[in-house]
């Protein structure tokens, strides 16, 4: 499925998904 | 502390306090309100490990992964991106630039420059071949995946192929602007829709406000 190095990251990486912060509230 | 103005008008730290949020609210997407709201999460992460009203990386770490130990890449990268001091804690200014590039209205070149800066590890200036590498490899081994080495290198080759133009082995500022506006989906993690309704889902603000949107 992912053929895009940036689209792995970015779909996979936890740090770069803010909205967790938003979430935990 | 009070600031210098308030302190020469004689203004109470709490209209002092008004005074910064409302200025804060000035230079950003956010309402006096939304900055009010938003003040009341930062007041929350920043007191979750140390009470000290900065937010140290621990404390982002035990936020964003419910867990505040373990070396993380992108983490580290997150945090000195909102660190813009450069001391090791964000403050509540801090935190409102960098949730800024964040917002739904925000330009679309701040989030571009946002996110290549968090990609660009070494601060280099550039996004090279090893740090994209780098940052898969942290994802495979976080996420206990297996890729052979052939895979990633043809994963990696794919993508400079496409993002790389001028084919020196490294991606510029230009280049990732042409490249993410080929693939917006990249930015999907550079807009919280949260940070629309911010003032719903911090109510709290409402019994510290004195401002009215």
């Amino acid at each position: 499925k992912f053929f895009n190095a940036f689209e792995f990251i970015s779909s996979m990486s936890s740090g770069f998904d803010l909205s967790s912060l938003f979430e935990s509230k | 502390g009070q600031c210098f103005d308030c302190r020469s008008r004689r203004r109470s730290p709490q209209t002092c306090q008004q005074a910064n949020l409302a200025l804060l609210a000035l230079d950003s997407p956010f309402s006096v309100n939304e900055v009010e709201a938003l003040y009341e999460l930062f007041k929350k992460l920043s007191c979750s490990i140390i009470d000290d009203g900065l937010i140290h990386k621990e404390e982002l770490q035990l936020a964003l992964f419910q867990a505040p130990y373990g070396e993380n890449l992108f983490l580290d990268r997150v945090f000195d991106l909102f660190d813009e001091k450069k001391n090791g804690v964000i403050e509540f200014e801090e935190f409102i630039h960098a949730l800024s590039v964040f917002h739904p209205y925000a330009p679309i070149d701040e989030k571009i420059h946002f996110a290549f800066r968090l990609y660009d590890l070494r601060q280099t200036g550039f996004i090279e071949r090893e740090e994209v590498h780098q940052m898969v490899a942290a994802i495979l081994m976080e996420s206990e995946m297996i890729l052979s080495d052939e895979l990633l290198t043809m994963i990696i080759d794919k993508t400079f192929a496409d993002a790389d133009s001028d084919k020196d082995g490294k991606i510029s500022k230009e280049e990732w602007k042409v490249y993410v506006l080929k693939h917006p989906t990249l930015l999907k993690n550079m807009t919280l829709p949260y940070l629309k309704d911010v003032t719903t889902a911090f109510p709290s603000f409402v019994f510290n406000t004195e401002v009215e949107d």
